[in-house]
């Protein structure tokens, strides 16, 4: 695809030379943040947990997103905009797929205690889009 | 109260008196030598942890006793990172505690074998929201002291829920009876038919009177069972319910769709209908695109 450069020598280091056929680094997963609610203040009404890890997407989109990250045929078609046509267009980025909910016991300003059960608090899963 | 007769009078605690210590409201400094001849229902109050006063925001902490309960509920309903356990096969989402506003406590007249006396409880709702649809209501009795022998008691247990009207009181029509094992620390007692209709039409607080009448071994309780006696003053209302909103987490099976596909033909396509592979495929695959 022309991105790797004609040479009459030999690469150095052969792993070097494989090494820029495996997948590349920094690539779109799921990163751990332990947050404590203390750090936000919410530890006054929330007595359960201490705190959880929510967790985030980071990373860069390859080009070939359906397979690794379920990501619709569209965003593989955007990235090619990107690349080729406009790079006004964004790329794709790394963004949570799906979830997992979270419960939490709370303290109600009139002193009653809740546990309740919350939707989408935890990512699971990134994908590009 | 000005229904209740016999002189009994209601303890109400304003907001802001009720983030004052306990015992500072029933005990002024001085009167600290006193606290010794007080009588047992007292010292059950004042024994309550005292209450932080409002700082900057600090919300007003709830009793103790309550607190630990649902501390407890928690570990049981959720993992150590919070999640959700998977084996929970309850279908609420939302469990709240509410301790009684207000007691009301009658003195004990006409005294029958084992009576022991009533008590009027007022329970502030407001938390409670319209998308959030009861399941189950108790009350919760916390036992500060447990037997180490096997013990039982019987008791009788008179609801009543008290209108503004006092025409539409609602009686129960049958006495709840239970068996109270001692060796357990709290005891529950479901209430959830009196308490529906109230909930569902989002009263923003319910008055219940509680009469309780126990027996041990078919004879009144003694002075050593003080402790138990104590315990009946002041119960907490547990609400089991299943939040509706969007934020609120809701599992597969109390989705009436999912469970609608789960029994439908489609899912079990060989067993019910007894169709040929090649239609068992196409009906997994209209499976999939659901």
């Amino acid at each position: 695809d022309g991105k790797v450069k004609n040479t009459s020598a030999p690469p150095y280091n052969l792993s070097q030379f494989y090494q820029q056929f495996l997948f590349p680094q920094n690539e779109c997963e799921l990163q751990n943040f332990w947050l404590k609610f203390s750090q936000l203040k919410w530890d006054r009404w929330i007595i359960a947990p201490h705190g959880y890890n929510p967790h985030y997407c980071k990373g860069e989109c390859p080009r070939v997103v359906g397979h690794r990250y379920g990501s619709p045929v569209h965003t593989m078609v955007q990235n090619i905009i990107y690349e080729k046509l406009d790079s006004s267009v964004p790329k794709p980025s790394c963004v949570p797929a799906e979830y997992s909910p979270l419960s939490i016991l709370k303290l109600e300003s009139d002193r009653s205690v809740a546990y309740k059960e919350y939707e989408n608090m935890i990512a699971t899963k990134c994908t590009c889009r | 109260n000005s229904r209740d007769e016999g002189g009994s009078q209601p303890l109400l605690v304003s907001d802001r008196e009720a983030a004052e210590p306990l015992s500072m409201l029933l005990f002024p400094p001085d009167a600290k030598s006193s606290h010794a001849v007080l009588s047992p229902l007292f010292k059950v109050l004042t024994g309550h942890s005292h209450q932080e006063e409002n700082d900057g925001g600090q919300r007003p902490q709830p009793d103790s006793r309550a607190l630990s309960y649902m501390k407890r509920l928690y570990k049981m309903y959720a993992t150590k990172e919070g999640i959700p356990k998977a084996n929970k096969s309850h279908l609420y989402n939302t469990v709240r505690l509410f301790t009684p506003r207000a007691e009301c406590k009658h003195p004990a007249e006409g005294q029958v074998k084992g009576d022991l006396h009533s008590v009027d409880l007022l329970f502030n709702l407001d938390c409670v929201t319209a998308l959030e649809h009861l399941f189950k209501s108790v009350l919760l009795y916390s036992l500060d002291k447990s037997v180490s022998k096997s013990s039982a008691i019987t008791c009788t247990c008179n609801l009543i829920v008290k209108e503004h009207d006092p025409s539409n009181q609602v009686c129960s029509s049958v006495p709840h009876t239970m068996t109270v094992e001692l060796k357990r620390r709290w005891v529950e007692i479901d209430v959830t038919s009196f308490l529906q209709p109230l909930i569902a039409s989002h009263k923003r607080s319910i008055h219940i009177a509680v009469n309780f009448t126990c027996l041990k071994d078919n004879e009144p309780l003694d002075s050593k069972w003080d402790f138990f006696n104590m315990a009946l003053v002041s119960p907490s209302l547990l609400l089991y319910l299943n939040d509706t909103s969007e934020q609120a987490y809701h599992r597969r099976d109390m989705n009436p769709i999912w469970s609608d596909l789960k029994n439908s033909p489609l899912m079990n396509p060989s067993e019910k209908t007894g169709k040929e592979p090649i239609q068992d495929e196409r009906a997994s695959r209209h499976r999939r695109d659901e």
